[in-house]
């Protein structure tokens, strides 16, 4: 494996994203990219990222290689990068460690890094193509508000989308709380759009600790796509450049 | 209360 990213600071993004939710996991990396998929310990969210080989200038995998990282090492070794440095993964075909190179664009600084791997026997889990009841898109900044308003009231939220719009609302013991979006085009500002494409009412209820997780790629995209249908888990995406993504699934609360 | 579901019971093992 040698893939070059002109930003070593995509990597940093997207690790720093999801340590908190998965510690250990495999980067599967083959001739179409960098895929990894890791639940959290409580099984109750999947973390499923692609870094296309499109996002690296060159990518050259000769033969597919899972590298088992500890996100945390990764993230100690990434914070040694500077956010415009350019960023080299090496690997071999059986390999112990993957090296880190990064390079200075301004300057003539290289430095370079060898993590151990980890042998991961981890899960595969299929997700299924789902043809979604409500996709909402929304600046990534304004669903991470409302997450972490909510959180003060309530550990759960209710999603309903309607073709009033969606309504993010929870009950806690101080009270209720409700924040209700419509959809809105800003021709000024795109950024602040709020898309909702519907075909059938839906209403589920999840956890507000892994959504506030999730909320920390808010950095990585400017806007954030909500995926319900009635349930299955929720689809939470960040989409990267290249059509490179990261997805976070999480499973809804049922019953009463 | 509601309860929580599992991942695993929505996407099989591949």
């Amino acid at each position: 494996l040698e893939a070059r990213l002109e930003q070593a600071n995509l990597l940093k993004k997207v690790v720093d994203a999801i340590k908190d939710l998965v510690q250990d996991c495999n980067f599967d990396c083959n001739d179409s990219g960098i895929a990894l998929q890791a639940m959290d310990n409580s099984h109750v969210a999947l973390v499923s990222m692609m870094l296309k080989a499109e996002s690296f200038s060159p990518f050259r995998c000769d033969r597919n290689i899972a590298l088992g990282i500890n996100l945390s090492s990764l993230m100690k070794v990434l914070r040694c990068a500077q956010n415009e440095d350019i960023l080299t993964l090496k690997a071999d075909d059986a390999p112990d460690v993957v090296n880190l190179v990064f390079e200075s664009s301004e300057s003539d600084r290289l430095s370079e890094y060898d993590i151990k791997l980890m042998d991961i026997d981890q899960e595969h889990l299929g997700i299924p193509e789902t043809e979604y009841s409500a996709t909402i898109s929304m600046p990534a900044a304004e669903f991470q508000r409302i997450c972490r308003d909510l959180i003060a009231l309530s550990e759960s939220v209710a999603i309903e989308a309607t073709k009033e719009g969606v309504k993010f609302s929870c009950s806690g013991d101080i009270g209720n709380g409700a924040v209700t979006l419509r959809s809105h085009t800003n021709v000024e500002k795109p950024e602040l759009n709020v898309d909702i494409a519907l075909s059938e009412p839906v209403a589920l209820t999840f956890s507000l600790k892994y959504l506030v997780n999730f909320c920390k790629a808010s950095g990585l995209s400017g806007t954030v796509k909500l995926c319900l249908s009635s349930e299955v888990p929720l689809l939470v995406e960040y989409t990267l450049a290249s059509n490179s993504y990261l997805r976070f699934y999480l499973a809804p609360k049922i019953g009463d | 209360a509601k309860k929580q579901q599992s991942i695993s019971t929505f996407f099989a093992k591949t």
